[in-house]
């Protein structure tokens, strides 16, 4: 049931023509399929289906089976545009698209912002940004006593609050990584660059022609 | 930098499940 090399490829669920992905994407044709080796490398980790479940995505990340992990959750819903619990081929390509080096910064900006809205309203909330300090804290085994975590929110909300609502908006985000350029440093991966290069096998499985790619 | 002279987003960008170069590391 999981995706075999070659013509097996067009039965793989969610799979999308190379070409197409790459038309509306920043890779190349011949990146698309490195990207589909990735993938498939990904979604038969546990289930060979073709699909990447939450737990597969969590042992990519990881390199084990960790439990629950906010960040790693928020990332799966994001790249999960189509809300079915699984990533698919397309869904995979277009979601790294917006991490690779060429993509435009307002891209970037703009999927940092709803990855830290996490209950979706349009606003980054307090009560989010810190869920999201404590979920660090957890994961990285840090200590920082609740009155250095409400500093820390203090600190954050006066840079980044403009209008001082109690609430992050867009235009207020884009703005506050204007001046912290570096929060944007997790929105791009340098390896998408190489991606053909790290994955050459896709020469051997490649459907279309080279002027093509 | 001391924790508290960082901005929350800046801790927050450290968080392992944020590093998505782990994904292209086999």
């Amino acid at each position: 049931m999981g995706c075999v090399p070659s013509k097996g490829r067009r039965q793989c669920p969610g799979y999308e023509d190379p070409v197409f992905l790459a038309s509306q994407t920043t890779f190349s044709v011949s990146e698309v399929e490195a990207l589909f080796e990735l993938f498939k490398s990904i979604s038969s980790s546990v289930i060979d289906d073709g699909l990447i479940n939450k737990e597969e995505f969590v042992l990519a990340l990881f390199k084990n089976r960790k439990k629950e992990n906010l960040f790693a959750s928020r990332i799966f819903d994001l790249f999960d545009v189509k809300h079915k619990g699984v990533i698919d081929f397309g869904d995979f390509v277009r979601a790294l698209h917006i991490f690779h080096p060429n993509t435009s910064l307002e891209d970037k900006i703009n999927f940092s912002f709803r990855l830290y809205d996490l209950d979706n309203t349009g606003f980054i909330e307090r009560q989010e940004v810190k869920q999201m300090l404590l979920a660090l804290l957890g994961e990285s085994e840090m200590k920082l006593a609740d009155e250095t975590i409400e500093a820390i929110l203090d600190k954050t909300f006066l840079e980044a609050d403009t209008n001082q609502d109690g609430k992050i908006d867009l235009s207020e985000w884009q703005y506050f990584v204007s001046k912290n350029p570096s929060l944007l440093r997790i929105m791009t991966l340098p390896y998408l660059r190489d991606i053909t290069t790290a994955f050459p096998s896709f020469v051997f499985y490649s459907e279309v022609d080279e002027a093509a790619a | 930098a001391s924790p508290v002279t960082m901005n929350a987003f800046e801790l927050i960008s450290k968080s392992r499940g944020l590093n998505l170069a782990t994904l292209f590391e086999k």
